[in-house]
């Protein structure tokens, strides 16, 4: 069979790094490391956090990396987190 | 606005700063000047003092740093995270740490160094991020024309909350700040109304309110006159001989008899006869020479009868045919000494009610003493 030469992560990836590191600087996401739990519930913590971050923001609450939650995890901003942590 | 947990505070009215390392994207002279402005914005709304010191422990210190810094949190390179500070406190507490990948600026080509150091100060005087967009500490840098740059209304709420107004001798740096958000020439307001001897200029989550006849003006939370009245009021008149003040949003009125939400509010506003289609009003006025309340909604106004409670037929018709020079549509009104005051975002146009015509057109902000 064939193997991929490259593994370079896919946009979406990289997006969903990003906003992990975003939500976890800002938004105290902690994500869960035990391996039988993890999926699931990483994405219902992740989900959480990012609508909590689009209602501070005043954005549409949809829980999805949507371009417009993108846009205002990209841009220049303070380092203090928005929400108690 | 947000305050940090514990709300810390600083126990002192003269606090010291100290800009222990300069970046090398300004001249010194720029860097000092940024921050003594950064810090004058502050001290113009509170009975803070601040004084820079160039040796020892200041209670806030500043400096410049990349990456890893010797606290928790490293900076990130070109963007991103552009600076970060403490709450009030000894040691780490108060200071406040600024990207020195960043290029700092006097204007506009990069980051701000003013801006961004009016917001982290806020931080070192113990304000959290606020979601008002139109506030400093709204979390993400954006460009403000710091020539004209005013804390919001949200902004000053916060940092009065935690240490109160300036002492009454105390002039502020800049006179019109003593209202700053208001003084802004693009000042529009949601609803105005008189209430009692006093006008009532709502604007988001707060109003400013003055005596009719005096120019200086206070500001209130609109929670302060009921915890149940929402924020962004749409519409408000006062039928002054009933100390009866209507406020409207959306589909909904309340009541406040002498300034007391009235219970059994809100109500509908299609039990006063609007049509469905109706969602919400624009603006409203009483009329006590004809005791009649218009209400202004889009381009077009309907005329209700506060003695027969309900409205008038052959109503909704066009505003700038009956009212010549106003519309076609209208933000607020309210009617003082046989004129109407319509208000259109920042123009406000004096409106002879006998007369029916336009005597006067001014700013909006003028209302306020600017």
């Amino acid at each position: 069979g064939t193997a991929s030469l490259t593994n370079y992560p896919s946009p979406e990836e990289n997006d969903v790094a990003f906003a992990q590191r975003y939500l976890a600087n800002f938004y105290g996401l902690e994500m869960e490391t035990t391996p039988m739990t993890k999926m699931k519930v990483n994405r219902n913590i992740m989900e959480n956090k990012i609508q909590e971050m689009q209602k501070f923001f005043g954005l549409k609450v949809t829980g999805q990396l949507d371009t417009s939650t993108l846009d205002m995890m990209h841009r220049p901003r303070c380092g203090v987190p928005d929400v108690e942590n | 606005y947000q305050l940090f947990p514990g709300r810390p505070v600083w126990k002192k009215r003269l606090i010291t700063y100290r800009i222990n390392n300069y970046t090398p994207d300004l001249k010194p002279e720029d860097v000092d000047d940024a921050f003594q402005k950064a810090f004058q914005v502050w001290s113009d709304v509170t009975p803070l003092k601040f004084r820079q010191i160039h040796e020892n422990e200041a209670d806030i210190m500043i400096q410049f740093a990349l990456r890893e810094h010797r606290d928790a949190y490293p900076f990130d390179g070109p963007w991103g995270i552009l600076a970060h500070a403490f709450a009030p406190g000894a040691g780490l507490g108060g200071d406040a740490h600024f990207d020195e990948a960043e290029t700092w600026t006097k204007g506009r080509k990069g980051p701000n160094l003013f801006l961004v150091a009016v917001h982290e100060i806020g931080h070192s005087l113990g304000l959290g991020h606020s979601s008002d967009t139109s506030a400093i500490m709204f979390p993400s840098y954006r460009h403000i024309d710091y020539k004209i740059f005013r804390l919001s209304a949200d902004d000053i709420h916060g940092i009065q909350s935690l240490y109160g107004r300036p002492e009454k001798h105390q002039v502020p740096s800049n006179p019109s700040n003593t209202n700053p958000a208001a003084c802004d020439p693009n000042m529009s307001f949601d609803a105005v109304t008189t209430v009692g001897d006093k006008i009532f200029f709502f604007k988001d989550r707060f109003f400013w309110w003055k005596l009719a006849e005096s120019p200086k003006s206070s500001i209130s939370s609109i929670s302060s006159l009921g915890p149940n009245l929402p924020s962004h009021i749409q519409a408000a008149y006062e039928i002054a001989d009933r100390s009866h003040v209507f406020l409207f949003k959306d589909d909904k009125y309340w009541l406040m008899n002498n300034l007391k939400p009235q219970l059994n509010y809100p109500k509908s506003i299609h039990s006063l006869g609007f049509p469905s289609s109706v969602k919400k009003i624009d603006a409203a006025v009483f009329n006590p020479l004809f005791y009649k309340t218009y209400f202004f909604v889009g381009n077009k106004f309907w005329r209700y009868d506060e003695r027969r409670q309900f409205m008038d037929p052959g109503y909704p018709k066009l505003i700038t045919t009956y009212f010549p020079g106003i519309g076609p549509k209208i933000d607020a009104v309210f009617y003082y000494n046989r004129h109407y005051y319509f208000f259109q975002g920042s123009k406000l146009r004096k409106y002879h009610v006998l007369a029916q015509r336009v005597i006067e057109s001014l700013k909006s902000s003028t209302v306020l003493g600017c």
